[in-house]
């Protein structure tokens, strides 16, 4: 299950900011355009998203803080997610899995799983093991609950077969 | 891997099945593998059908956007009951729910809570209100967020959350 | 009919911006012209931007849910203004609002009343508490609507309409 | 404005049912599935709507009443939608005006206005001249109030023209 996040110049979260998730069910609330679904966003992304247009930008940069009236741009956007791993259900031998992204205005990136430098494959391919993969059915995105209903049957067949 | 494919997509349906009964409180609903012209099942689109309790069956298009929100979360459900993933990300699912239909979701999201941790973004009262934690995310800065936690009685009647419990 | 097209661009421009600082309390939004290949002012797309109050102008795509209802409601109510329409429904459009911009959506849409007739559909009770008038639509018999006449009072907290009042 | 709209085996609304539209804001509330968006699809119908999937449905005659538990499906679908014309908004010389359109299992249409037997086009006409269309921007589906963002530029760029 996911310990924690930490997001640091990612989207509008300008400042490091740890975010804690409990067990069981817990509910994010604020008003419209608080950054509630950028915190999505930087799920998506910590966990290989490969689409900018999925994290609703049009490049991959579109994710570094771009700035505010008291506050200038930042160089970098980055997440990391921490996953109790004590019942070992991902692949890796630790209690703990810290994943981390980080992407540059220059549109350098970075990954790291444990502190160690990856790559995003490496990520990805850790979450894929236990079903999570960014194009399925664990997130589920505003607007987009009746998506299973709107989908051709043949784009539905592929969604079953990543759970398959 | 095409057994394995029909063994998961039955799997798959019974779950459908049942959940869409716990959903709507009675009703029925299935998952069917189109005919394919090369009748190869790896090629084969999947179709869904589903009858809300005390209606005539009749197609998909006709639900309502409550009907259509409960179907899905239904089918999705049943998806990780076949295939239980640790966590859940629901960005406003609840959006098209009356509150009879979010207390439904809700009994539901309990029963697999001890397999998947749930973060539901939400604007309901209703599903703060049955939710084990409650994290706000404001911006008094303007353009930057901060997360405080919040305990119900500080989410006020217009969605603001009172400042006096910032972590 | 290239310059009435011009004129009336220009008049809802004005407005959109004027009713987008009224539902966002600030900020600023406009219309463009595209840049057409043709030159041909008949044959260019039509884009809107926008900047919520205290933010930086940004791509649209990365607007919130409930910002791009307000735009969306602004630029509406803009070309209602500028060629008024005697009726309005509106299904639904507050689902992605939080309550404060509720507020200020049926706000403005009281500065309309004059000339529209506003029929909401909504599962909110702050915009059911702020209309003139409650219609219920009820499905007692299986499958089978019915209207009624409803006090804000029988609306209880699970949404279902007590059938005290039936008309 | 609208003054009253009458549904006689439209869609869910088996039995006729008779709705009153005063002036100001109304709020239509009700469960899901109880209806309320088929009042939409009322509207929208007797407008002059040609297009069954703007209606949610895949055939014109899917708007009449198809049976219930405790009903056998209705054999017509009626709506007539009455409008106060005392400011003359409507190019019709009467104090109030009635659009009735009607279809049969058969899919035999018949439209009246106040009572006289006319075609779907004059309907359409009629109300194309207080810019109500039912393509237009007088009634937001539920789901599509960010279709003017979702639009492409030359789709956005032709609901401007029916407005100008
Ligand atoms: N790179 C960025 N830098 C700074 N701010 C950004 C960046 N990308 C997006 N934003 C801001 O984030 C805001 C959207 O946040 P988000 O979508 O998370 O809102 P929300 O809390 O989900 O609201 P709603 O309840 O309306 O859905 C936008 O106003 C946008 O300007
Ligand atoms: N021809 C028909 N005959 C009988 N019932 C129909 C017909 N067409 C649609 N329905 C029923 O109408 C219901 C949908 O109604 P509607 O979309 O108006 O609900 P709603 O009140 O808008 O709900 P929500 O709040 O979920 O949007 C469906 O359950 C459907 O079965
Ligand atoms: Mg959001
Ligand atoms: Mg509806």
């Amino acid at each position: 299950m996911l310990k924690a996040l930490e997001l640091n110049g990612f989207k509008s979260f300008a400042d490091r900011t740890r975010l804690e998730f409990p067990s069981g069910i817990t509910a994010v609330v604020g008003p419209n355009g608080s950054g509630k679904s950028n915190v999505v966003d930087a799920i998506k992304w910590v966990l290989g998203s490969q689409s900018a247009k999925a994290l609703r930008g049009s490049e991959m940069t579109d994710v570094i803080f771009s700035g505010s009236r008291s506050r200038k741009q930042a160089n970098a956007a980055e997440v990391t997610l921490s996953f109790d791993n004590s019942a070992r259900i991902l692949d890796v031998d630790d209690e703990v899995v810290h994943v981390t992204r980080r992407v540059l205005r220059s549109g350098e990136a970075e990954y790291l799983l444990n502190r160690e430098v990856c790559r995003l494959r490496d990520i990805r391919e850790i979450f894929a093991g236990i079903g999570v993969t960014t194009g399925a059915y664990s997130i589920i995105e505003q607007g987009k609950v009746d998506a299973l209903l709107q989908s051709s049957p043949k784009e539905r067949r592929l969604i079953f077969e990543e759970a398959a | 891997s095409r057994d394995i494919f029909v063994q998961t997509l039955n799997l798959v349906r019974g779950h459908f099945q049942e959940l869409y009964r716990s959903l709507f409180g009675g009703g029925e609903a299935d998952i069917i593998m189109e005919e394919s012209e090369t009748d190869d099942v790896l090629e084969c689109g999947i179709e869904i059908v589903a009858r809300p309790p005390g209606k005539q069956p009749r197609s998909m298009s006709l639900l309502s956007g409550g009907e259509r929100t409960m179907t899905c979360v239904a089918l999705l459900l049943a998806i990780f009951r076949s295939r239980p993933t640790p966590f859940c990300v629901l960005d406003e699912v609840d959006a098209a729910l009356d509150e009879a239909n979010i207390d439904r979701f809700v009994d539901v999201l309990r029963e697999f809570m001890s397999s998947t941790q749930f973060i539901v973004i939400t604007h309901s009262k209703r599903t703060m209100s049955c939710s084990d934690t409650l994290y706000g995310i404001t911006m008094q800065e303007s353009g930057i967020s901060k997360h405080v936690s919040v305990r119900f009685e500080d989410v006020s009647a217009d969605g603001q959350i009172r400042q006096s419990v910032q972590s």
